[in-house]
């Protein structure tokens, strides 16, 4: 079971998780430890990247609309703060005291708090892009509820002309965010809404084209072609909202159920 | 994204750390 729900947090996230976790099994199993190096410099660094990931944050923060974002962003970025002062004093502490046993409890917590913090900053990130496909699918669905007022070629035209670019649209960023997915099983349920989703546009196109037509000739195929369309429409909706369902699903999620 | 190359730069310089500190470590172990 994958730790990071997507591939670039994972990237980000895993070589430093591996590392914190290798100093902290080191430090259980030599508690009083060696004599540690001057670190000032990489606290240094450290803190030089902290202060850049506030400044991208907040600037992130002003300029989205994004209410949750705006909520749950700025905890974790206070959280990679106060962790880099952890870093700062533990550094501080072993310049003093190369055998400091609490300077090496201090550098865990400030590294463990580096990851937290980051790991939460890139979460919130990841689930306002996320909302952001949600808001292209919701827009589909929206379409799709006006199929019903489609009854001449012309509205068929117009209606094809401001679905296609927006199903595109949606395909194309399922598509991209399904590759981003570390949890096979969230990739094999995307893929396969998706692919419903492809197979079933021409179908509902050709169905509301037939309802058109009959609805002109008139007699009782009308009825028929309504029901063709409908049912169209209801399983293009239900593979969409199965993508909305599963978009938001994190391997957490499943573990919970587990 | 300028927030994914931040963080990537964090955890690069933790990494970098962490490692210096586990090495010091790791030479008692």
């Amino acid at each position: 079971m994958p730790v990071f729900h997507t591939k670039t947090i994972e990237g980000i996230l895993e070589p430093v998780a591996l590392q914190v976790s290798k100093l902290v099994i080191l430090h259980e199993e030599a508690e009083d430890g060696n004599a540690m190096p001057d670190l000032s410099y990489a606290v240094h660094v450290v803190k030089n990247a902290v202060d850049n990931l506030v400044k991208v944050g907040y600037d992130t923060i002003n300029n989205s609309d994004d209410q949750l974002l705006k909520q749950d962003m700025p905890p974790a970025l206070q959280r990679v703060e106060e962790a880099s002062l952890y870093l700062i004093q533990a550094s501080d502490m072993l310049r003093a005291d190369p055998f400091s046993a609490p300077a090496r409890k201090k550098l865990i917590e400030g590294s463990r708090g580096i990851l937290g913090g980051t790991s939460a900053l890139l979460l919130a990130f990841d689930e306002s892009e996320v909302r952001k496909i949600l808001r292209i699918c919701k827009s589909v669905l929206e379409y799709l509820a006006i199929t019903e007022v489609v009854d001449s070629m012309d509205d068929l035209v117009t209606f094809v002309k401001n679905l296609s670019p927006v199903i595109t649209r949606m395909t194309k960023e399922v598509d991209s965010r399904e590759k981003e997915l570390t949890h096979q099983v969230h990739r094999e349920m995307l893929q396969r809404s998706l692919e419903q989703v492809k197979q079933l546009t021409p179908i509902l196109i050709s169905g509301i084209k037939i309802y058109v037509i009959s609805k002109q000739a008139g007699g009782p195929a009308v009825q028929d072609a309504q029901d063709n369309r409908d049912y169209t429409v209801q399983k293009v909706s239900n593979e969409i909202h199965e993508i909305i369902r599963v978009l938001q699903l994190t391997t957490y999620d499943e573990d919970e159920w587990d | 994204e300028q927030i994914l190359e931040a963080a990537k730069s964090i955890a690069a310089a933790t990494a970098a750390l962490v490692k210096s500190a586990s090495a010091a470590q790791r030479e008692l172990v």
